[in-house]
């Protein structure tokens, strides 16, 4: 789970 | 976790957020209180970056991916149908 976590791509940010 | 209520003080929420489904940060966390020209948050006085947004007006915002979770929060300060947005928000990263 761990590696799998680590894969996941940063987000993206949005102002509101 | 804290529910925290946003009175539309200002013309705009004044927050940043990063993170939904399929991303590092799965749940939307605030990144940014728009402090100068202070919105409507900053004005509240009770959100705080860092913290993860859980709900939003009693919305659950876990297994939204960014965009949803991001159009989720601005129609709830746009719509006229409340003074007010509710957010349920924890200091902590809950793990899913």
């Amino acid at each position: 789970v761990r590696e799998k976590r680590l894969t996941l791509p940063p987000s993206e940010i949005t102002m509101l | 976790s804290t529910l925290v209520r946003v009175a539309k003080s200002a013309t705009t929420l004044g927050i940043a957020v990063e993170g939904g489904a399929n991303t590092r940060q799965p749940l939307p966390r605030i990144v940014t209180i728009q402090a100068t020209r202070g919105g409507s948050a900053h004005n509240c006085g009770q959100l705080k970056v860092g913290q993860v947004i859980l709900e939003v007006n009693g919305v659950s915002m876990r297994g939204r991916e960014h965009r949803d979770a991001a159009r989720l929060i601005a129609e709830a300060f746009k719509t006229k149908e409340r003074d007010h947005v509710d957010f349920l928000v924890t200091e902590f990263n809950v793990a899913l």
